[in-house]
């Protein structure tokens, strides 16, 4: 199995090679990878290696083959319905955004509690009723849920639904999950991002 | 220097630590957090050594001490006024998000070049035409920037910005951003989790 610091540098990978498409580049070998990317190329390489694409001496990779490579490793090329749960400033923007469609993520419904968005369509996807929601997922025995409530009522409602059959729980709301076996929590946290950018700000200051 | 993945798992450890703090919890132990967080003690134990705070044997630490060690080391007491560009649906979403007030950040003012946007107060905070980023930097020294324009126009605005003595990008838009000399670049990258949140699913529903 995939080490996480490899699993995270995949889709860095994709994005430049995508670019690369896009510039009618054909081949693309790992030092120029390395090179764009600041990373090792001996990294590169021992990364590139999940996704049993293989390169050519002299040559390289062919662009379209890693990039179809590393989306099947993704599992991005498999379409997967998704319910949104708290439709405010954060879980908006998220709907609306088609960015995340061609990794797969199918939105097809989003819950709230707020009765003035209850019944509403928002981005085409309509908001339905919080209390409706491990009924749906039993029935329509969706998998994932993208969660943007406020932090006092994730862990409440993260319980629901994997009560209910979810899956796999993308979490965006400030605080802990509890790990559950046979679920995937994957928590979004840009505090952590901010702190590293602040953290990195203040050395440099200092210096 | 500290490690990126040490630096990466001090806002999980202050979130923690917050929500004791708000129990009412004095003392804790590396394996009281270690338990909660699912990280090895002996890895929290090292990385909390880089905010300088101590613990008692038997006791552990004060937990407000460590949440203060925590702040400061990621240099969140520190108020640092900042510039967003792109006031589309994931800008306004972080304009009126009143969580990273309390790590410093504090957005004075937003920019686009949608005329329908300049000029108008969003969240409290007034919109202004992108025209005027480079010289609003220079005047009022601004050093760090939030970047949610769309992916096509983000490279060139950080070339901008930098210019003008932009010193930090915080950039939400998919693409690379090449690294500068004395400037701090951190790349939010959502794509990036939902890899990881993908594939384990996947890799789950193989077993
Ligand atoms: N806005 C940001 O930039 C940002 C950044 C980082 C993290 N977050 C986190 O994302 C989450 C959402 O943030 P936001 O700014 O969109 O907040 P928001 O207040 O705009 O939206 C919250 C939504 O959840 C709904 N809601 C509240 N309680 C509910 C419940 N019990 N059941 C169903 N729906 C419920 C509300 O009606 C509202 O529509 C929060 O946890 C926040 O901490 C937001
Ligand atoms: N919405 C999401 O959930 C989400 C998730 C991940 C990444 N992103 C990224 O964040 C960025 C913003 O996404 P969004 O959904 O808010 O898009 P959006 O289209 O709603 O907002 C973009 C904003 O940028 C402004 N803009 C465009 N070109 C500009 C320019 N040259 N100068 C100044 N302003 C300009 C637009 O007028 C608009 O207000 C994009 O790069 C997107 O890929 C968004």
């Amino acid at each position: 199995s995939v080490s996480l610091p490899t699993l995270r540098r995949l889709p860095k990978y994709l994005m430049l090679l995508q670019s690369l498409e896009q510039q009618r580049v054909i081949y693309v070998s790992t030092t120029l990878i390395a090179h764009e990317l600041g990373i090792e190329a001996i990294q590169v390489r021992k990364d590139l290696e999940v996704t049993g694409v293989v390169g050519k001496p002299k040559v390289g990779f062919v662009v379209s083959d890693l990039i179809q490579g590393i989306i099947r490793f993704l599992n991005w090329d498999n379409r997967r319905e998704a319910f949104l749960i708290g439709v405010g400033a954060l879980g908006s923007a998220i709907l609306g955004y088609q960015g995340f469609r061609e990794f797969g993520l199918d939105i097809i419904a989003g819950f709230d509690n707020d009765p003035r968005k209850i019944g509403k369509t928002i981005h085409g996807i309509e908001i339905l009723d919080i209390a409706k929601l491990g009924n749906l997922i039993e029935r329509m025995k969706v998998r994932l849920a993208v969660l943007t409530v406020p932090a006092a009522f994730a862990p409440e409602i993260a319980g629901i639904m994997i009560f209910s059959g979810i899956k796999a729980i993308w979490n965006f709301a400030p605080c802990h999950i509890k790990a559950r076996e046979g679920v995937v929590i994957e928590n979004v946290s840009l505090s952590q991002s901010l702190g590293v950018l602040t953290h990195r700000l203040s050395k440099m200051e200092q210096n």
